[in-house]
């Protein structure tokens, strides 16, 4: 496998509770490349839902800085998408 | 196929020469055709699985709209195997084999597929270009022609879920569409399988009103994803997709419903999160497995449905 490696990038879920919340991420997806995995794009953002999205190596520290001055609820489902995307090929089966 | 295996991810060669030796090897219950090319000029192969016979009813399922949901075309694979693997063993397959057709392709967006395979890993749309933009790509789930771009899909070309440039821009979406259409008196129900987030979802998505199969879909959904959950507990959401995950206009369930097929769902497969897009080969079986329950069970359904 070849191309893009996705050293250091991260999955980060948002607790999203309101319409503010929504600006919130919305401000936030036009300033940084974000890539959602849930849903599929900013503008389908609604209240009270999960917001799964990838975030670049170079950009994870201004959006944690960025969730956490705005105080939103978030976890890290994958800390390092490389680790993960390495792993997927973990078959025992010949 | 060299180096094929139903518990790895295979690439895009890899999965074409498995289609043309699964239906080589089993030609009294597999037949290969063609039903069109993508933008890179690749062959869009279709696997029609069942006994020869006159006038059977259809069910048609397709695999990797998306490029990264690599899981998806992996179920297709393993719906064959398992076809031709428990025909004649397995009372309830024999059945559907012999009542029923599945036209089964194996993978929608294969420029895309191949994509994630050499350049990345996280690529979704497809790999076409159109005049105006330098951008690359069409959301194919956009891009069919049901309420095309109107809710919950872009007009940007650089966008995730650009719509494409009129319904149906794309040749693969127009290949599909044009094989329905040209098979709509047998085919009685529509499967797209996607990943993740575990749900099971039914028209519409491209307005928040619902079928007038509402009650129907609703009962028959409840009732899959309950069957799935009897393997593994897994445990899926249902509804239609509007309200259950968000609008979105131009989904091909919403197309092949209102074609009129009343059956038309979306399957999205395992996980919930901890592993989205890349989920561990190990999880192929168990994911495909309780799949499988699913899918027997809405085609026990449209048996009984006539």
């Amino acid at each position: 496998h070849s191309g893009e490696h996705f050293e250091g990038e991260k999955v980060f879920r948002v607790f999203v509770e309101d319409e503010n919340h929504i600006n919130l991420l919305h401000a936030l997806a036009s300033t940084n490349q974000i890539d959602f995995w849930k849903p599929d794009s900013v503008t389908q953002i609604k209240p009270h839902s999960t917001v799964d999205f990838r975030v670049e190596a170079e950009d994870i520290s201004t959006v944690e800085d960025f969730l956490e001055q705005n105080e939103l609820q978030y976890e890290v489902l994958i800390s390092n998408l490389r680790s993960i995307l390495e792993a997927q090929f973990d078959s025992q089966v010949r | 196929a060299t180096g094929h295996s139903y518990e790895k991810y295979n690439n895009w060669e890899t999965i074409e020469a498995w289609t043309q030796q699964v239906a080589s090897e089993n030609p009294d219950l597999i037949s290969r055709s063609a039903i069109g090319t993508t933008f890179e000029g690749r062959t869009m192969y279709l696997l029609k699985v069942g006994k020869p016979g006159p006038n059977k009813p259809a069910i048609f399922m397709d695999c990797g709209f998306h490029a990264r949901e690599w899981i998806s075309p992996a179920f297709c694979q393993w719906f064959v195997r398992e076809a031709v693997r428990t025909y004649g063993r397995e009372i309830h397959m024999t059945e559907f084999l012999e009542k029923l057709d599945f036209y089964v392709l194996p993978v929608v967006n294969i420029d895309g597929y191949v994509y994630t395979w050499t350049k990345n890993r996280m690529w979704r749309k497809t790999r076409s270009t159109h005049d105006g933009t330098t951008c690359i790509g069409t959301d194919p789930n956009r891009n069919f022609d049901a309420g095309w771009c109107k809710l919950g899909a872009s007009r940007n070309p650089c966008d995730e879920t650009y719509c494409g440039p009129a319904a149906e821009s794309e040749k693969e979406t127009k290949a599909l569409a044009n094989f329905i259409r040209n098979n709509l008196s047998s085919i009685k129900a529509y499967l797209t399988i996607h990943s993740y987030s575990q749900m099971m979802l039914y028209p519409y998505s491209y307005d928040y009103k619902l079928t007038e199969d509402n009650v129907e879909l609703n009962a028959l959904a409840k009732a899959t994803v309950k069957e799935l959950a009897t393997l593994h507990g897994t445990k899926y959401t249902y509804g239609p997709g509007a309200t259950t995950i968000y609008p979105a206009a131009g989904g091909s369930d919403d197309w092949a419903y209102d074609q009129g097929i009343k059956y038309s769902f979306t399957f999205e497969l395992r996980d919930k999160g901890r592993y989205g897009f890349a989920l561990p080969e190990s999880k192929i079986r168990p994911t495909c497995e309780e799949t499988m329950l699913a899918i027997k069970h809405i085609a026990n359904y449209v048996l009984e449905h006539p």
